[in-house]
């Protein structure tokens, strides 16, 4: 899975995922 | 909402009653962070609408490493921005059953 897992030392946990391609902004 | 190049989107249904809701936030824009930044995708992460202030947020994630300490100002605003327009469209909803 592309998917991570960081939890801050405040106890907030951050999962990294991929960015939704169809979100992406056209440049 | 100003562009700041850093999107913020609710990553679950607003059912408008809970108080912590899901949110996701990835950078579009590069170009509009003063640091260097380390593509490491969307971020995924809860916030508190009532107790929680989105720059204490903000300096989490710069402290988990996603986002340089030049930048807080600009992912704080992002995740504001868009916890004001959460925090709004509940307020709407609430007055237009009314």
């Amino acid at each position: 899975s592309a998917t991570a897992q960081v939890v801050h030392s405040a106890g907030r946990r951050f999962i990294v995922s991929p960015v939704p391609e169809a979100r992406l902004k056209e440049q | 909402a100003e562009d700041t190049g850093v999107r913020v989107e609710l990553n679950e249904e607003d059912d408008g009653k809970k108080s912590s809701i899901a949110l996701k936030l990835w950078v579009e824009d590069t170009k509009k962070l003063k640091g260097k930044y380390k593509d490491t995708g969307a971020i995924e992460f809860s916030f508190d609408l009532e107790n929680e202030v989105a720059e204490v947020v903000a300096q989490e994630m710069v402290e988990s490493g996603f986002f340089l300490d030049c930048d807080v100002k600009i992912v704080g605003k992002s995740i504001r921005d868009r916890v004001a327009l959460i925090k709004w469209r509940r307020e709407r909803t609430v007055s237009s059953g009314n």
